[in-house]
């Protein structure tokens, strides 16, 4: 495993983890969008799949568990945690998510390695994560909320989509055969549509502070 | 199509 792939793996678990943690500390999930973090748990779990039926290793498989474990807990707090549903932005997180799993579903239908159900699943989960972040985006651009959407949240995220892009670059130059479209072209709508979150954020961002300016 | 059968990444 080289290092890009490693420090991708870190960033994007320690991204799960703030968000659990900070949501867990202050018992808010204000700004958050519970269809962005349910889309996240179908994301790992139509993927990991394969804990079932492969061993790759142990690392591989500990890392499947926090994440699944992770994105659930996000989930359940959000739905069923007396004080932190009070602050679930509900009426504003109108995205309505279920339309971006059909087409994805009928993408991976069509678009996969192989016809298998494992195959399509994976294609699936590939498909949904690269689109995922839309609820999320929609709501920060009505809420303008950047509170609870800390700037460690947004660079963790962008961290883990940079290095896995360096890892498929490097992993192209150094391996035999290594060549995976579905992945990589899934991978770059969803860096794409990160860097627009991204830039609504910094933007949110300064325009708050410059409502702190006296005037 | 992909000659690498085993998904190893996360």
């Amino acid at each position: 495993m080289n290092m890009f792939r490693f420090l991708g793996d870190m960033t994007h678990l320690f991204s799960v983890l703030v968000l659990l943690l900070k949501i867990h500390t202050i018992k808010s999930c204000a700004g958050i969008s519970l269809k962005t973090q349910e889309l996240y748990a179908i994301v790992f779990a139509t993927r990991y799949l394969d804990l079932f039926t492969d061993y790759i290793s142990l690392y591989n498989t500990v890392m499947k568990l926090v994440y699944l474990g992770s994105s659930l807990s996000i989930v359940w707090y959000m739905r069923r945690h007396k004080l932190v549903r009070r602050s679930y932005d509900k009426d504003q997180d109108t995205f309505r998510h279920h339309f971006l799993i059909l087409p994805c579903l009928i993408l991976a239908l069509l678009i996969n390695e192989k016809f298998t159900f494992m195959e399509v699943m994976w294609a699936f989960s590939l498909y949904l994560e690269a689109v995922a972040i839309l609820p999320q985006l929609v709501l920060l651009q009505r809420t303008r909320n950047i509170d609870n959407l800390t700037g460690q949240y947004v660079f963790l995220l962008g961290a883990y989509r940079s290095f896995y892009i360096l890892n498929w670059i490097y992993r192209y130059f150094t391996e035999v055969h290594y060549v995976h479209w579905i992945t990589w072209i899934s991978g770059l709508v969803q860096t794409l549509l990160y860097g627009d979150f991204f830039y609504y954020y910094f933007h949110s961002w300064k325009n708050n502070e410059k409502l702190q300016l006296p005037a | 199509s992909s000659s690498n059968d085993v998904k190893d990444e996360l």
